[in-house]
């Protein structure tokens, strides 16, 4: 499902190229759960970001389902996303302005459901993370482990294909872990749904399958691990 | 040092109030290394932003140093805080515009520590916490966990007397939280600094001499522990 190939991302600064990703090559299949851990700094978002399709790399290939992302235009781009990927932003990327319940139901308007429909099931996701009582507050009057849950809550609202989580539960105690990680291995189990989450913790890597370990834009370590 | 008295804290929702904090009552001495922990939600934040003097309480008291708090005029208060404390966010709240030196550099611009002084001392904090080479990126041009790391830098600059930390090491490996942690225990062994930081991780509260349990807004638990 997921294949890159010598993936590369530079970023100029003041000082010269620094090179994020420095050749990173592998395969995720359908259905997969997979950990991503390594050093802050190490290049895991910047790996997330183009798995996601909100970046592009300098060098190397992407091919997601067999097609070669590096050559669809930005709308073929936004389109396979939508359809897609879900995104758990490392910063969370609410939308100040809107509640929780529209925050959530964003995708799903995208996806071209309809609003009783929307509302429906974005109020049903909200509450396998605990938030069924608090729809209508907008991220400010929400706690940071709650803004979080909103985050992970929208992006599995339209049940998609992928999801992509970087470190989504860096914000959640040990109790609302577990009930996000066990709503993923659900997904996962279930409804087949391709899981790579960025996390620096072992016993939220201990759910996935597989364990990437990332060093200086690189990959070190790629182990098959036994859930826990 | 902190002494608070049946602390509470509304807010005011569509559905009716509130009630974030329920009563709180405790006291940190001077030099003290406090953890707090519980479950998202459970007013954590809420009680930090209150200590921290970022915000009033609805009633109750809070003695900080002998004076009451909510006695102060806003600019009184607003002083108090340049002077006294170090906040480091749990959404960090880094000014996007600004570089990495220049966040660092903006208390002890407050403080009226002259422009070399504190671009000396802004670097040194930064390569304290490993980003002595990043000190021009903006936050934009940063990871998560090095805008983290920018937060804690700022908050510790001007060696203030007491330092809250919301959540410091959520997005840190662990190699990294060490550094950090054993920033904060110098600091609060070597110069007396209080310290009280919020974590969902115990092994990141086992720094600290004492562990606070919040949950629904009040505190269930306050236990001395060994420092290991
Ligand atoms: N402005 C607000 N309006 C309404 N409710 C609010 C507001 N701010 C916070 N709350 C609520 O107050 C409660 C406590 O929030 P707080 O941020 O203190 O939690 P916390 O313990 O820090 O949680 P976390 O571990 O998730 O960061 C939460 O349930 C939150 O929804
Ligand atoms: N726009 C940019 N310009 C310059 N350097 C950048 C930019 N964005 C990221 N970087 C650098 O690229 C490196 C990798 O960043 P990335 O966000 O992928 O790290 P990470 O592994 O996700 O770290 P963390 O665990 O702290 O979130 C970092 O050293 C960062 O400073
Ligand atoms: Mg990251
Ligand atoms: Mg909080």
């Amino acid at each position: 499902l997921i294949e890159v190939e010598n993936l590369e991302k530079d970023y100029p600064t003041g000082a010269g190229v620094f090179q994020a990703l420095r050749g990173v090559s592998l395969r995720i299949a359908e259905g997969e759960f997979v950990a991503i851990m390594g050093a802050s700094g190490s290049g895991k978002s910047t790996f997330m970001n183009l798995l996601g399709c909100l970046d592009r790399p300098t060098r190397g290939s992407y091919h997601l389902d067999g097609q070669d992302v590096g050559r669809l235009s930005s709308d073929q781009l936004a389109a396979l996303r939508n359809r897609e990927i879900g995104f758990v932003f490392q910063g969370f990327n609410l939308l100040p302005k809107l509640t929780a319940l529209d925050n959530v139901a964003l995708p799903l308007m995208y996806a071209g459901i309809g609003r009783e429909a929307r509302r429906r099931q974005a109020q049903a996701m909200l509450e396998r993370v605990g938030l069924g009582e608090r729809s209508h507050h907008t991220p400010l009057q929400l706690s940071g482990g709650q803004q979080q849950r909103v985050a992970i809550a929208r992006a599995l609202a339209t049940r998609p294909r992928i999801i992509f989580a970087d470190e989504p539960t860096g914000n959640l105690d040990s109790e609302t872990s577990r009930q996000v990680m066990d709503l993923f291995s659900q997904l996962n189990r279930e409804e087949g749904i391709t899981l790579v989450l960025v996390t620096h913790e072992a016993d939220i890597a201990a759910y996935a399958r597989r364990c990437i370990r990332f060093q200086d834009g690189r990959v070190i370590e790629d182990v098959a691990q036994a859930e826990v």
